[in-house]
């Protein structure tokens, strides 16, 4: 469902490049489970990035579902980040004037889905995040760690086929964490893909495959 | 070197009230190394910025060396909060128009040290946290975990006699999180008091006192 082929990435700052990505190649087959691990700007965002089409690289190609990225009109990769890629950033991300159940609706609204609709289906997603009582607040009335689930429950709105987190536990104490983690796994068991950035090794237990980079390279690639 | 009296406090939402902390009282003694640990959303980032004189209470007594927070004045405030506690922000709030180094310096800006030694200072701590080469990019040019770092680093600058740090490992590789760990053991070891909100048990393991939280009262607080 993924293919990545020699992908690249080199920062520009004014005259000074900034190499992140140096040739990353692996393939993800649906419903696999996988955890990208990795030292501290290695590269795991950027990687995470080019493969939801928020970003380009420099050079190399990305295939979804066997479809090169680069031959994708701007409706359809929109439509891709919208309705396929269920994607949750490290820094969340979330809109700070909405409040948590509007953020989770942003999804919806993109899809045409209806008001009605709409509401019910973000508050049962608040509830499988266990933040039904948060509904109404905005980000700077939550918690991280509530900011954080609350992204998470926005990345699930349209069942996405293909879910990316990038370090969805960072600030989630144990309990909470191990809740988004049977999520996770309950998600996997209904066949979605999971790409999973991670420092956690709790998390990477539940993976059954790791891709660990180092300096913008796979250092391995190793099935559990 | 820090007490709190009966510390109460509820967030108001136009006629909702949500209380983060319901009568929270201990000691902390100088040199101390303490976790703050406990569920998401249970208050300890709440009780870190009252603490840090970042925000107010909204009843109960905050003691800083013996010194009842609300009969200072805000310039005694300010100097607290700029050169007495060190405070790393569970969300980093690095300034985003800013260099890395440039956000070191800050509070030496504030302290009135002049530019040679700022910027001689601020490479020096960025090196410090393994961030000499990143010295000139802005945090949007940083990856997660590098910007958790420079925020570390920024909250060293003033040679602080208080370290607060909420969860200042989240965004961080076993390796590096395990730097910051010895960086924080070898200023404790120097006799400054470190109080470290963290969900990452290995931080807990280095300290000598965990205060666990739950809705807002003090579960636990033992020292190990
Ligand atoms: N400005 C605010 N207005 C309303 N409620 C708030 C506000 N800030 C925080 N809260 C609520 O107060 C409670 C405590 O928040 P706090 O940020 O202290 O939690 P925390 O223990 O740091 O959690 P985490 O581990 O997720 O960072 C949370 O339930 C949160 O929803
Ligand atoms: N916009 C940018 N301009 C210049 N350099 C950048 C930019 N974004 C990222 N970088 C650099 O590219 C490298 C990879 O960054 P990336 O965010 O992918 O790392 P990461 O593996 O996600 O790290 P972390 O675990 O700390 O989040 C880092 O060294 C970072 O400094
Ligand atoms: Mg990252
Ligand atoms: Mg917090």
């Amino acid at each position: 469902v993924v293919e990545v082929d020699n992908l690249k990435k080199t920062y520009y700052m004014g005259k000074v490049e900034v190499p992140a990505l140096c040739g990353v190649s692996f393939m993800i087959e649906k419903g696999e489970f996988i955890s990208i691990m990795g030292p501290s700007g290695c590269g795991k965002s950027t990687l995470m990035h080019i493969i939801g089409c928020l970003d380009r690289p420099t050079s190399g190609h990305v295939l979804l579902d066997e479809v090169d990225v680069d031959e994708l009109d701007d409706n359809s990769l929109a439509d891709i980040r919208n309705k396929k890629v269920g994607f949750v950033f490290q820094t969340f991300n979330l809109l700070p004037k909405l409040s948590a159940v509007e953020n989770v609706e942003l999804p919806l609204i993109y899809a045409g889905v209806g008001f009605e609709a709409r509401r019910q289906r973000a508050k049962e997603l608040l509830g499988v995040v266990g933040l039904s009582d948060r509904a109404n607040h905005r980000p700077s009335e939550l918690s991280g760690g509530q900011s954080q689930r609350v992204a998470i429950a926005r990345s699930l709105a349209n069942n996405p086929s293909l879910i990316m987190a990038d370090e969805p536990t960072g600030n989630l104490d144990s309990k909470s964490g191990e809740d988004i983690i049977n999520l996770f796994n309950e998600l996997n068991n209904g066949g979605i893909t999971m790409i999973i950035v991670t420092h956690d090794q709790d998390i990477a237990d539940h993976s059954k495959r790791i891709i660990r980079l180092k300096d913008g390279l796979i250092l391995s690639d190793q099935k559990r």
